[in-house]
C-alpha cells in the first residue's frame, strides 16, 4: 500500500521543501521506497538534492512528469504542464511498487496544493512557532477538516529555539488544543539545514551529527513506525 | 505624485509583510501620507497592525476595497473580490492626495502580485542571503525587466547575523552583482520584529530602540530621501 504525505503550509518560508526533502531522503535511506513530487513551479525541492542529479531517459517515464533521481537514488518528479487530478493520481501509482509518495507544496492552498491536499493520506503542516505562521494554522484546518478523503492531519513544530519561551509556550498550547495531532518529533532552528542546501544535499550527507540531521532522522522514525 | 512600492519575492517568508507594514507606518509617522495595500489572501499585513484597528464606515470607501485605520490613522485596504488592474488603479489614486502607497504582495508572481508589479514605480524586493531565497531572486528579476511601467527596483538584505560569515559573503557578492539595486539599508535578524506582531503593533511602538526598529526607521529615510 503506497502511503502519499503531503508537505504544506500556505504560510511561506516554514520549512515545507526542506522537511518535505529531508523526510523523502530518509525514508529512502531506511530502506522504504521512496518517490519525492516536486509541485512548486519555484523547484526547490530539486534545487536541495541538485548534486549528482540526473534526469531519467524516456523509457521510465510517467506521462506529465519529468522523472529525475538524486545522487542517492530517490526517484523525484515535477509537473511538465499544470497538474490534474489523474496525472497527480499517476504519479502517485504507476512504476515501480512504492511505499512512500512525498508531496512538497508551494505556498498557497490553491492549484497544485488543493490536488495535493485531496490525493494525500497524510498532511504533515511544518509549522513555526511564530505569530504570523501560528494565524494561518486554521486556515489550513479548516480547508482539512473539509476533504473527502478523510486524511490523517499532523502538525510538525519546526525552527524551535530552546532557549525562546515563546517557542515552549506554544509547543505546550498546540500538544493542548490539537491532542494526537502533533508530531512527537520537534526541529530546531539549525543553520546547518541552509547550508546543506546550498551544496545540494541533504543534512544527512552535509553534517549526519547535526542538530537538524538528528531531528528529521527521528521524524522518519516516528513516520516509519506510528503512520500506519 | 503618489508613489507606488510593491513589496514583492515570490520565495515565501522572507520579511514581506514585516517590511511592507514597517514603511508604511515609519512614512506615516515621518509626515507623509501613506497607504497599505493587503494584497495577500493571508491578510497578514492587517494581523501586524490589529491593535485597535477601526473599519471605515461606508461614506470614505474606495470601490471593491473594505477600508481600514490603523491605531496611528494609517489608512489600510484589502481588496474585496480578485483585483483587476482597473480596481487597483482605484485603490493608489482615489481618496485623498496620497503620498506613497506601500502593497504587500502574496508569495508568488501570479494573481495579485502581478497587477501590483505592474501598478507600482518602485518594487523592493527583500531577500533573505541564504541560498534557496537567492535562487529566487533571478526570477523575479527576470519577470520585472518585463514591466511596461519600466519601475525602479531594489533588493533589501533581511534577517543578516553579522557573525554569519556566508551573509557577509553575499551582501557583498550582491552589491557586486546589483549595482546601484541594492539598498544601502540591511535589516538584521530581531526577533522583537515577530513579538510586535503578536501585540498587533510595529516595533516602531513595541520596542523603538530594538535594532529592527532602528533598521526599519533607516529604510524610511532611505526611501524618502533617495526614491524619487
Ligand atoms: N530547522 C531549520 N533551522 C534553520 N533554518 C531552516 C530550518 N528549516 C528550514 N530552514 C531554512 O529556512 C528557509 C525556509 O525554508 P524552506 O524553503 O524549506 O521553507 P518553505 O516553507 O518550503 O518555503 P516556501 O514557502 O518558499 O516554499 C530556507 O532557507 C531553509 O534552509
Ligand atoms: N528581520 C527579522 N528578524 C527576525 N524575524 C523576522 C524578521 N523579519 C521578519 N521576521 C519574522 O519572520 C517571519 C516571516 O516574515 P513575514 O511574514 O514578514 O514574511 P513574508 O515574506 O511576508 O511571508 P509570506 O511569504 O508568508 O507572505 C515572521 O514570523 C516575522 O515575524
Ligand atoms: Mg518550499
Ligand atoms: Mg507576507
Amino acid at each position: 500500500k503506497t502511503r502519499v504525505i503531503a508537505c504544506a503550509n500556505q504560510k511561506g518560508g516554514v520549512g515545507k521543501t526542506t522537511t518535505a526533502t529531508h523526510l523523502a531522503i530518509g525514508l529512502h535511506r531506511s530502506g522504504c521506497r521512496t518517490r519525492l513530487l516536486d509541485m512548486d513551479p519555484q523547484e526547490n525541492a530539486i534545487l536541495c538534492l541538485s548534486q549528482d542529479l540526473q534526469e531519467e531517459s524516456d523509457k521510465q517515464r510517467i506521462p506529465g512528469w519529468k522523472c529525475y533521481r538524486a545522487a542517492e537514488g530517490l526517484e523525484i518528479l515535477k509537473p511538465e504542464t499544470a497538474p490534474t487530478t489523474s496525472s497527480l493520481h499517476r504519479a502517485c501509482t504507476e512504476g515501480d511498487a512504492i511505499d512512500y509518495v512525498i508531496i512538497d507544496c508551494p505556498p498557497s492552498l490553491e492549484k497544485g496544493t488543493g490536488q495535493a491536499l485531496e490525493a494525500a493520506h497524510f498532511i504533515l503542516i511544518p509549522l513555526q512557532c511564530e505569530f504570523l505562521a501560528m494565524q494561518g494554522l486554521a486556515q489550513i484546518l479548516t480547508r482539512v477538516n473539509g476533504l473527502a478523503g478523510d486524511p490523517v492531519v499532523y502538525v510538525l513544530p519546526v525552527m524551535l529555539e530552546s532557549e525562546k519561551h515563546i517557542h515552549q509556550e506554544v509547543l505546550e498550547e498546540l500538544r493542548a488544543h490539537l491532542p494526537g495531532k502533533v508530531c512527537e518529533t520537534w526541529i530546531p532552528r539549525d543553520p546547518f539545514l541552509s547550508e546543506a542546501s546550498s551544496y545540494g544535499v541533504s543534512l544527512f550527507t552535509h553534517g549526519p551529527r547535526a542538530v537538524g540531521a538528528q531531528a528529521y532522522a527521528k521524524l522518519v522514525r516516528e513516520v516509519c513506525h506510528g503512520w500506519t
